[in-house]
């Protein structure tokens, strides 16, 4: 089973 | 104090419909070097990034770097009221709680203004890195819009997977299975026709497929896009806005767990 990550996973906030 | 007028108004309102179903409501900043905007859609699972670069405007004035807010579905509202040919100039005061759209027909026999409240939205701002991606394919708009809402009529999501024969985008369903492999045919006489495949790494990649629907409302921005793919990395959707700047969209991966 494939999980949809978040964006958020992947790039910081600035 | 604010002001930018853009000749080609069309494309503010392509891009606005670009967008709009992906985010309800976005800050615009305004600095020297254009107009941008970054939002998540709700779900925090796709981000979208517009520049329109200053040169690209035939007027552009911004005494001081700002930020407005504004719902996207009200700003569409407004913006279908300008003709396609209109010259759009957008004015805002330091401030002020409003911004005003001016429409200017091209022979200037009808002006109008309509004048739009803002909002305060608290966004946040994602860093995101340059990257270095294993596969970048470039392709017809309209050819790519075309597959995402095929495979959306037989499964939920799409497999992209880039080797060196071409691009290969799956889906599967309940009905069944699809494959389109799109090859590279770069030598085709107009380069907006043409399909290029560059590959550091063979990728394989799975996304919701409601999303790059969504993406290619921004087909009228441009002829050709551009995806850039990296295993286990969001891809990234680009439309380039004629010698202005881009609308990317970036879209977090389905990964395996």
């Amino acid at each position: 089973n494939r999980r949809q990550f978040s964006i958020l996973v992947f790039y910081a906030m600035t | 104090m604010l002001e930018l007028r853009l000749v080609q108004g069309s494309l503010l309102k392509k891009v606005l419909e670009a967008i709009r179903e992906l985010v309800n409501d976005a800050n615009f900043d305004c600095s020297a070097t254009g107009f941008s905007l970054q939002a998540m859609d709700s779900s925090h699972v796709a981000l979208v990034a517009l520049l329109l670069r200053s040169e690209g405007f035939e007027h552009y004035r911004c005494d001081r770097n700002i930020s407005m807010g504004m719902s996207l579905n009200n700003m569409a509202k407004m913006l279908r009221c300008a003709g396609n040919d209109d010259i759009i100039t957008v004015k805002g005061d330091d401030g002020s709680d409003t911004v005003t759209f001016m429409f200017e027909s091209p022979t200037q026999d009808k002006i109008s203004d309509f004048e739009m409240k803002l909002m305060d939205i608290d966004s946040e701002h994602l860093g995101i890195p340059e990257a270095e991606y294993h596969a970048i394919v470039r392709m017809p708009s309209a050819e790519f819009a075309r597959i995402c809402k095929d495979l959306s009529s037989i499964g939920d999501t799409v497999v992209i997977s880039v080797t060196k024969e071409g691009v290969k985008f799956s889906t599967k369903g309940d009905i069944g299975t699809a494959n389109i492999v799109c090859r590279q045919n770069s030598s085709v006489d107009k380069p907006e026709e043409a399909t290029t495949v560059e590959m550091n790494e063979p990728v394989s990649l799975t996304f919701a497929l409601r999303y790059m629907n969504s993406f290619t409302k921004a087909t009228p921005l441009s002829n050709q896009v551009t995806i850039s793919l990296s295993n286990e990395l969001p891809v990234v959707v680009e439309y380039k806005i004629a010698e202005m700047g881009y609308v990317r969209f970036y879209l977090a991966p389905k990964i395996e767990e």
